[in-house]
C-alpha cells in the first residue's frame, strides 16, 4: 500500500472519528445532513456484500466493517437518540435520495465492467458515492453558522478522495497498475464537487474568518 | 504487461 492511499484512508477514517465525537460528546448532529449519512450506509452496504466471499487483507476486512458500522451507527444516532435527533436541522435538509440514487443505479447497470449482481452494485456504489455529498453541501450552504467541527468534517471527507486520486496516479505509473475508468472518473467526479468548498474553508481558516458559504 | 487491478481499495 502507497503512502496516498493510506492517507486516503485515514482522512476517510479521521473524518467518521471526527463526526462520532461531534455526535457522541457534544451530543449534536447540527449541520449534518441525514441524507448524506444515509446514503454512505447504502454506499458501504453496495460496496461491501463481498466482504464474506472475497478476502484481501486483514486491514481491509476490518476497514470495511469499521465504514459500515459506523455509518450506521451515525443514522441511528441522528435518527433516534433522544438528545441528539432534536439537534437536527430536518427543515433544511430536504435534498431527496432518490434524484441521485435512481441516475446511478440506471447508469450502473448501463455503465459497467460486468453485468453481474455484485460488480453493478459495486459500479453503483462508486457513483453514488461521487455525488452522496451534495445533500451535505447544499444544509452547509444553508446554515447561517458552520461550527468548526462540521467543517472540518467535511474538508477530511474531500481530501480522502483527493488522496485517492494521488494514489490512482501511483498505482498506474509506479506500480504499473491497470486502467481503471470507473473508480478513476467517479472518484475525479467526487474531488471536483468539493472544489468550491475546499475553496472557501482555505479562505476562511487563512484570515482566521468563521467559515461561511455564500447562499 | 501491466497488473490486473484488484478491487483492493476501499
Amino acid at each position: 500500500m502507497n503512502a496516498f492511499r493510506l492517507a486516503g484512508d485515514m482522512t476517510h477514517l479521521l473524518s467518521i472519528i471526527l463526526l462520532l465525537h461531534k455526535i457522541r460528546a457534544m451530543k449534536s448532529c447540527a449541520g449534518i445532513s441525514l441524507r448524506t449519512q444515509e446514503l454512505y450506509v447504502i454506499v458501504f452496504v453496495t460496496r461491501y456484500v463481498d466482504l464474506s466471499m472475497k478476502y484481501y487483507s486483514f486491514y481491509n476486512s476490518i476497514m470495511k466493517i469499521v465504514f459500515l458500522g459506523t455509518s450506521i451507527s451515525i443514522v441511528w444516532y441522528m435518527r433516534y437518540h433522544k438528545v441528539v435527533k432534536q439537534t437536527y436541522n430536518k427543515d433544511v435538509d430536504t435534498f431527496r435520495h432518490i434524484f441521485l440514487i435512481l441516475p446511478c443505479f440506471v447508469l450502473a447497470l448501463l455503465i459497467n465492467r460486468a453485468f453481474t449482481v455484485i460488480e453493478v452494485l459495486w459500479t453503483f456504489s462508486l457513483y453514488l458515492e461521487a455525488v452522496a455529498i451534495l445533500p451535505q453541501l447544499v444544509l452547509l450552504q444553508r446554515s447561517r453558522n458552520i461550527d468548526n467541527l462540521t467543517g472540518n468534517y467535511v474538508f477530511l471527507l474531500g481530501a480522502y478522495r483527493a488522496f485517492y486520486l494521488l494514489n490512482w496516479i501511483y498505482r498506474f505509473f509506479i506500480e504499473n497498475h491497470q486502467v481503471r475508468w470507473i473508480p478513476w472518473l467517479s472518484g475525479l467526479l467526487q474531488t471536483a464537487i468539493y472544489a468550491d468548498f475546499f475553496y472557501y474553508y482555505i479562505k476562511s481558516w487563512k484570515n482566521r474568518e468563521k467559515l461561511k458559504l455564500p447562499a | 504487461g501491466r497488473a490486473v487491478s484488484r478491487k483492493d481499495e476501499l
